[in-house]
Order: C-alpha cells, then structure tokens, then sequence
C-alpha cells in the first residue's frame, strides 16, 4: 500500500527533490479516511524523529500548513511551480501532515457523521495507528505531536490517548503547541488587556472598563464570565465596544499588510474580528468609522 | 473558507489542478479543496481547558513546548502564557539570567522570550510573529523544533 502512495511525478518541480514524498488515505474506520502527506526527512530518514503536524480551525487543512507554512514545498506563480521551502520541518524529522477531522480538505466521511472534539482525537489516533500499519519502520522512532491554533485542544487530546497506548505508540516523547487555544476562558480574559497594551482600545473606554467591571485589576478580570454571566449589561455593552472596535488590521498578524478583494477593508475585518470572538455584531460598529 | 489577509489562493488553485490531484493520490470524488470549511463541528471542549490533559503527559514524563507568536490576536501570547503559569510548575532558575533565546542571524538577535519549567515544559515566545510561526518566522521556528525534538538549548 505505502508503495502505491510514493509521489513520483509532482506537477510544477523543476528540480530533484532530495528526500521521498508519500501521499493518499489512512483508514479510519468503515466511512471515514484521512488524507495525509508524508515527507521523509531531508537527511538520515532512518533515524530522525517522526513529527505529525496539525491545523487548526476547526476545520482547516493542514495541507495548507504544509504549502504556508512549515512543509518542504511552497507554491508560486498562481498556481503554476513549487520551490523547495529551505525552513521546512522536515529538516528536524520525518514530518506527517493529516487532514483532519472528516471533511477537512480530501478527508472524507461517507456517513457524514457529528463531529466532537472526543471524536476527532479518536479519529486522529485511529488514522495514527494505520499509519504505523503502512510505515512499520517508523515505530521505533522517536515521536512527537505538533500543531498549531485549534491544534491547541487537537494535540492534547490525541496525545492522551496516544501515551495510553505504548503498544501502538512505544516511542512516543511529546508535544509542541504554537498559538494554541487550550483555553477559551483565558482567550477571552487575556484578549481585550493584550488589545488594549497594543494602543488598539480607546483609553477612555478602558478606564471605564477598569473601573465599572474589573475594580480596576485589568490583569486579573474576568472578561469571559462578565460578557457571558456575570457581568452588567453596560459591561456587557463596554466589552463588546471593546472587541468590536479594536483596529487589529490583520488578526492574525497585528503589523502584517492586509489586502482584500474590494469590499470594504474596515468592515470585513470588523466582521471576523467579531465572528472570530464569538460576538455578535455591534450595531456600534461603524462608530470611529 | 481561509484565513482573511492570507493575500494567496496559489494553493486552491495549485490543488485543484487535475494532473496535481492524480499525482497526490487524491479520490477522485474528492470535493474541490479549500483551506478550510464548515465541517459541522461541535466544539464539546468549549468550556473545558486542556489542563487535565497537560497534567497527564506531564505525569507520564512527555516533553512539551508551548510556543507562540507575540503579535497575533487570534490566539494571544498572554492566554498561552497564562494556560502554561496555571499548570503549577515550577521555572527553572536559569543561572545565566538568561531570559531570551536567540537566532544569530537576525538583528537584534533576540527571537523571544522563554521560560523553562520543571518536568520538561517550555514556553517560548517567537518575537515579531502572527498565528503562523513558521509562515512568519520560518528560520527561527526551524531552529526552534529541530532543538526541541533533540533535546537541545533552544
């Protein structure tokens, strides 16, 4: 089956890749399989560790990690011809990108089923273990589970099963987590101070924040359980203000150029800042317009 | 559908070519790819953070780094920060006061800031970088997991 899966031919390369390429499915149950990318490491495949890298989302591909990100092939001209990315992790190890849960990218799920945070860990550990099935060689590496944003519960709920289960996984050592949201109550406490340290809230507004819901201890105030229990509807009012009118240009990279399709720059990213923070939308939106 | 300022759609067109799907064994009843979509996903973890889950692999003797970028928003530094301080272990004192880490081919050389704790847990910060480290600092972030897995100073 691996044999089946060796890329041999990749549109768009003009060079020699110096390292195997492996691509296709991995079982996961009757309906469900995963679409996986392998990269052999660029030097002494045969003993470098193995590292599995996760997207976040959830929802999106790791593929697009591998092609942004940290893979060994990125893309140029529309579409057209790969250059070989000379920071790749697979420098570090044999890297392993899955797409995952179901319906991510080529992953499929004939049946499809609810998807849970539980069911998704299940289905990662599940495609892990046919992947030692394809790749037997590699379970005496040394083994390590890494992701990224929604990776942030991803990871750590695959690697709990993953260390309950020495026999499929005899080597396994950790876990990397980059930008991980392991916390949605410490998100939401931790965004408007981090916003605020930036210059992107009205100092007025955060004095009144401070002083009307937090008995002015910004660093310790409990942002998420104000907006959603416990706080007064100013204060509910205020936090929202705060979310919805912060200018973060590009939220994932505050001093990153962001550059849209037409459509209003100022509106768009209000609209995903807010969908991005579970909010809903402010009717003071346009208020510093 | 993708991350907005992304300012790239060369990889939903590279991968939906035809011949680039035949070569990647892709199924061919596999739908259109995109970075990423609804999936009807119930995020049952919601209000539960992932601390049981650390104490676990941190019981088992797991190594763990929790790294992350000091400009997004998205996903902030001080929440992962945080998350790691609430753990309850306690920092190495490092004897050189060393609070940075380094990557000497960048001016000035500092690439952020890290904390080393007890039980094989490390927190570093990646200076400069949005959500996606190795998009935005890519050699230090090389540098950054090749010693983490291993096991050398970062």
């Amino acid at each position: 089956a691996r044999d089946n899966d060796l890329v041999t031919d990749l549109p768009g390369l003009d060079f020699k890749v110096p390292f195997r390429h492996y691509a296709g499915y991995l079982n996961v149950s009757d309906t469900k399989a995963f679409y996986y990318n392998f990269f052999e490491a660029h030097e002494n495949p045969e003993f470098a560790p193995l590292i599995l890298w996760l997207n976040g989302g959830p929802g999106c591909s790791s593929m697009f990690g591998s092609l942004n990100e940290n893979g060994p092939f990125h893309i140029k001209e529309e579409g057209k011809t790969l250059y070989l990315n000379p920071y790749a992790w697979n420098r570090a190890g044999n890297v392993l990108y899955i797409e995952s849960p179901a319906g991510v990218g080529f992953s499929y799920d004939t049946a499809n089923g609810n998807l849970t945070d539980e069911s998704t860990a299940d289905d990662n550990h599940a495609a892990l273990e046919d992947f030692f099935r394809k790749f037997p060689e590699y379970r005496d590496h040394d083994f390590y589970i890494t992701g990224e944003s929604y990776g942030g519960v991803y990871v750590p709920m695959l690697a709990d099963r993953v260390a309950n289960d020495t026999k499929t996984f005899p080597n396994f050592k950790g876990i990397a987590v980059g930008n991980g949201v392991m916390s949605f109550e410490l998100l939401y406490n931790t965004l408007l101070p981090f916003l605020y340290h930036h210059g992107l809230i009205q100092e007025r507004l955060w004095i009144n924040i401070a002083d009307k819901c937090c008995n002015n201890n910004t660093y310790t105030c409990p942002f998420y359980h104000l907006q959603n229990r416990d706080g007064t509807q100013e204060c509910k009012d205020m936090i929202n203000e705060g979310y919805h009118n912060a200018e973060t240009g590009d939220d994932y990279n505050l001093y990153s150029a962001c550059y849209t399709d037409g459509e209003p720059q100022s509106r768009i990213l209000r609209s995903h800042f807010a969908k991005a923070a579970g909010l809903p939308q402010s009717k003071k939106q346009d208020k510093n317009g | 559908d993708r991350p907005i300022c992304a300012q790239s759609n060369n990889d939903r067109q590279y991968l939906n070519r035809p011949d680039v799907r035949r070569a990647l064994h892709v199924h061919p009843d596999a739908p259109t790819w995109k970075e990423c979509g609804d999936v009807n996903y119930h995020m049952t973890r919601h209000e539960v953070p992932m601390f049981p889950e650390f104490h676990r692999l941190i019981e088992k003797g797991k190594r763990i780094l929790v790294y992350n970028g000091d400009v997004d928003t998205v996903c902030n530094v001080l929440l992962t920060s945080k998350f790691v301080e609430q753990l309850g272990l306690a920092a190495i004192p490092d004897p050189k006061n060393r609070t940075f880490w380094f990557h000497d081919e960048e001016i000035p050389n500092k690439a952020g800031f890290i904390t080393r704790y007890e039980k094989n847990v490390d927190f570093l910060t990646v200076r400069g970088s949005g959500h996606m480290v190795p998009k935005d600092k890519p050699k230090e972030a090389l540098q950054m997991i090749y010693n983490f897995v291993y096991g050398r100073d970062y």
